[in-house]
């Protein structure tokens, strides 16, 4: 049955009478998937009507694919669809005290689900829901973070995640990131090439204190391992017609850096931003290598550079660097195209000099906190001059410090110039992500890294050929493998490292991991397939992000969306449906699109025939809006003027 | 280690053992004008037999002076030196690493060429025991092709013999062991007593290899070799013979 009446003794309920009976997670890892089950059961043990609410928190870059609410033995079930038809469904028969939606969270690198419903008293809902993700290695491991925040005391919580990895784990490691409360509670057993982590706090463990009904339990659940890294030219993983290749080489010497660091001072940034950013850069420049180059542009409404040209990073160059920018006291304007086509032209006359080492990487670090509000203000422009004067061998990195800025710019700004992007706090913590940020490009390893298979045995291929590879990252390819064809697949890497061209060679069985997968319950089957199909859509978003014409866009539109409904998934063009047996009763949740403005996180609207008390606190319908709120983002800006001429310091 | 030296005049092919010490560095090929060094340095067994501790080649060290680059390769890595710089494949690995005109080529749990200028190859292959045995251990030997790229000055235990010497055997007779024919052989000015004997090739066939018939230098080779096996122990890797 839904609930089982099996009671531990000890009451979980709060104030207002509705207990959790049971939080479970449940995840698998098959080589870097993650398959993540969620599920929730609560009670409404008053005796009025009351909202019982399901909120979880979704890792960015997750794709949630499955959602059930089963309210006194009914059972909700979701579907996914195009994002417009699955509107025109949920219009045709609203659920009426139901409301689900995927909004926007304070927090940078997750978005919530939320599932909220009226029941009268004495009811039972479970609810669960399941999405699934690959975890990228990062600093040299691979993190799996879980959101876990059940809000209140659960009679059973339960977090339990089994790690398969056929390249073998080299450790596993769980952090006490929910806080030393729960030091000691958390158990990992590992094998050679499997783990199993498990958290279950009793309902004593989960108090604040000992008398106290609140939880303690609020924070991430965080899991780090790494595998084994024998080959040098890396795993190549087949199995059910998809082939997997992971590449991270290890004890290579570091490749020398010209590196230039280009940095926001316009007013905006003072105070904490720049104490902390000065704080980082203190850290980043101690950590340079003597052969490594580099200067500091520093710009607001002016650009100004601490050297003109690239400095060796000698103790005494580093030293006078950090002088420098402890000196700097932000003000004015944001004149962002100036300072990167400075930057830019440092790096070129470096070049013409004959002053660059041939083995040595270029890089630009942009950290801006703004949009340009002086010189060149149009992105598009800025976007195009830099990508015209920019040479090909120069990866450009940005950082956008809070949420006033325009976060999609920085990202196109990055992707189209062989770098990444990321968004940090505006807080005590902006230090913190700027080195942890850095310390992911700062040990370039190889460069020009190709990797190729002989044709014929594969094809739908992701991409294959990367400007840097950066120590403690990975390359991953994927593909589909003519498996019937094919008895072996061959790769070929070839790379340029500190003082050598690599070539590397991996033949791989297309039957290698059968014997061990069948073994393995745990195990995703389509474990191949499904990494092919998130990496593939992340990289059409990319490079949907940088189409140029209208009509390649629409073509890389379709293309997501016909790989979102075959994999059912929630993505920007599609939605999740959840609708009663009877399909008399539907909800909508689809995704958010990211906010060019706004800092605050997204709100979820219940349909106005429910305009009683039963509206959920945090969502309030605007006044004035008489039409129907359907789940969505909170009412964009898009009503106002596109571009606002804001001073910096508004 | 055992030594397969082939006389391409003589069409003979001359054998002999150096019985040495754990740690101590052999000089293969000591040739500064071409710039070619090769040294081997030996690893014991993990203990003796009849009293004996047999000693292998464990690591082999090429430089390419005129290249700066130096190749080191153990029974773990195979790594690239350019002056600071290293850049290191495993036996794990199948690939090359190519810098300067050098190729470095593994293949798998097998083998190591390396190309110079796509003139020379040198081969070091890979000899790897169970890992729990009680007294074998992985070790490596090394091919070294005749050829007159290197300069007539070289020397070294095998550089020694690219300028082939005059070799005369004659007096095939019974020996001690009546499966084993003695005969006498004239070299370098010395009159030896050396033995027919089966050595192996394992180039062809890694495992078990090929048989080849040599006759065998007793005492280290000597005679044979100019000097005496211990002139030919150098202090490092990397270090050219002294005055050969």
């Amino acid at each position: 049955s839904t609930l089982n009446d099996e009671d531990s003794g000890e009451s979980v309920e709060g104030d207002d009478k509705i207990s959790i009976y049971s939080y479970k997670v449940r995840s698998t890892i098959t080589s870097r998937l993650v398959n993540t089950m969620i599920q929730s059961k609560v009670e409404n043990k008053a005796k009025h009507s009351q909202n019982l609410v399901f909120d979880v928190q979704i890792p960015k870059g997750a794709f949630i694919h499955n959602f059930t609410m089963n309210i006194n033995g009914i059972t909700f079930t979701s579907s996914i669809r195009e994002r417009s038809a699955a509107r025109q469904q949920y219009a045709q028969a609203r659920a009426k005290g139901k409301a689900a939606g995927i909004v926007r969270s304070s927090a940078l690198d997750t978005e919530n689900f939320k599932a909220e419903l009226n029941v009268p008293g004495g009811m039972k809902v479970q609810f669960e829901i399941h999405y699934q993700e690959a975890i990228r290695r990062k600093l040299g491991s691979y993190e799996y973070i879980i959101p876990l925040q059940p809000g209140r005391l659960a009679k059973h919580l339960e977090v339990d995640v089994r790690i398969i990895e056929p390249q073998g784990l080299r450790y596993v490691h769980v952090p006490n990131s929910l806080g030393d409360h729960f030091a000691g509670i958390t158990t990992i057993s590992k094998g050679e090439k499997k783990a199993h982590v498990s958290f279950k706090p009793t309902v004593a463990q989960q108090r604040k204190c000992p008398t106290c009904s609140a939880t303690a339990v609020d924070g991430n659940f965080v899991v780090m391992y790494d595998v084994q890294r024998e080959p040098k030219a890396g795993e190549l993983e087949i199995f059910n017609g998809y082939f997997i290749h992971y590449f991270a080489p290890e004890n290579l010497d570091p490749l020398p850096k010209n590196i230039l660091f280009v940095i926001d001072v316009s007013g905006s940034m003072w105070g904490l931003k720049m104490k902390q950013t000065v704080e980082a850069m203190k850290t980043i420049l101690g950590d340079l290598r003597p052969e490594d180059q580099f200067s500091i542009v520093d710009f607001n409404h002016n650009v100004r550079s601490w050297r003109d040209d690239l400095v060796a990073a000698t103790p005494s160059q580093t030293e006078d660097a950090k002088k420098y920018i402890q000196e700097i006291h932000p003000t004015g304007g944001t004149n962002i195209n100036e300072a990167l086509l400075r930057a830019i032209f440092i790096l070129k006359e470096a070049s013409n000099l004959k002053m660059l080492d041939p083995n040595s990487v270029s890089m630009i670090v942009l950290v801006s906190d703004g949009d340009p509000t002086v010189g060149e203000l149009k992105l598009t422009t800025i976007q195009k001059n830099v990508k015209q004067n920019i040479p090909e061998d120069v990866s450009l990195f940005s950082l956008g410090i809070g949420f006033d800025v325009d976060y999609d710019f920085l990202e196109r700004l990055a992707h189209e110039n062989h770098g990444m992007a990321q968004r940090i706090f505006g807080s005590q913590e902006t230090s913190s992500q700027m080195k942890k940020f850095y310390n992911q490009v700062s040990t370039p390893l190889l460069k020009k890294v190709e990797i190729n298979y002989p044709q014929g045995s594969v094809s739908d291929v992701t991409q294959n050929s990367f400007h840097n590879y950066f120590g403690g990252s990975e390359i991953v390819v994927a593909g589909k493998v003519d498996s019937n064809n094919v008895q072996h697949l061959q790769s070929l890497i070839t790379a340029t490292a500190a003082n050598a061209e690599i070539v590397l060679e991996t033949l791989a069985d297309v039957e290698g991991l059968d014997e061990f997968l069948k073994k393995e319950e745990h195990a995703d089957p389509k474990f191949t397939e499904k990494l092919w199909a998130y990496l593939t859509i992340n990289q059409l978003m990319a490079e949907r992000n940088l189409a140029p014409t209208a009509a390649l866009k629409r073509n890389i539109t379709r293309s997501i969306l016909q790989m979102s409904l075959d994999h059912h998934i929630v993505t920007p063009f599609t939605a999740m449906l959840i609708e009663n047996p009877e399909g008399d009763e539907r909800m909508l949740a689809d995704s958010p699109k990211d906010q060019k403005r706004g800092c605050c996180s997204g709100t979820l609207s219940v349909a106005p025939n429910n305009l009683d008390k039963s509206i959920p606190s945090w969502a309030k319908p605007t006044p004035t809006s008489e039409r129907l709120l359907s789940a969505r983002q909170a009412p964009t800006m898009s009503a106002i003027k596109q571009h606002i001429n804001t001073v910096d310091n508004d | 280690p055992h030594f397969i030296i082939y006389l391409q005049k003589s069409q003979e092919n001359i054998c002999f053992n150096i019985d040495s010490e754990p740690g101590d560095i052999l000089n293969l090929v000591s040739d500064p004008e071409s710039g070619v060094l090769v040294n081997g340095q030996l690893i014991g067994a993990k203990k003796r037999e009849d009293k004996k501790l047999a000693t292998y080649f464990g690591k082999i060290g090429f430089y390419f002076k005129h290249k700066g680059l130096k190749v080191e390769i153990s029974t773990e890595t195979i790594t690239l030196k350019d002056g600071s710089y290293s850049t290191g494949l495993s036996w794990s690995d199948t690939g090359s690493i190519i810098r300067k005109r050098l190729l470095v080529s593994v293949k798998k749990d097998s083998s190591v060429t390396i190309t110079v200028d796509t003139e020379i190859s040198f081969l070091v292959l890979l000899h790897r025991v169970w890992k729990n045995h009680p007294v074998n251990v992985d070790f490596l030997g090394i091919y070294i092709p005749p050829t007159n790229w290197f300069s007539s000055s070289a020397h070294g235990l095998i550089g020694q013999f690219m300028s082939e010497p005059e070799v005369r055997i004659y007096n095939e007779r019974p020996g001690r062991d009546p499966k084993k024919p003695e005969a006498t052989m004239e070299v370098k000015g010395h009159k030896l007593t050396v033995t027919s004997g089966l050595q192996k090739d394992y180039r062809t066939d890694q495992v078990f290899g090929t048989n080849v018939h040599c006759w065998f230098v007793h005492n280290s080779g000597k005679g044979f070799i100019d000097g005496h096996y211990k002139d030919y122990i150098v202090p490092h890797l990397y270090r050219f013979l002294r005055n050969p």
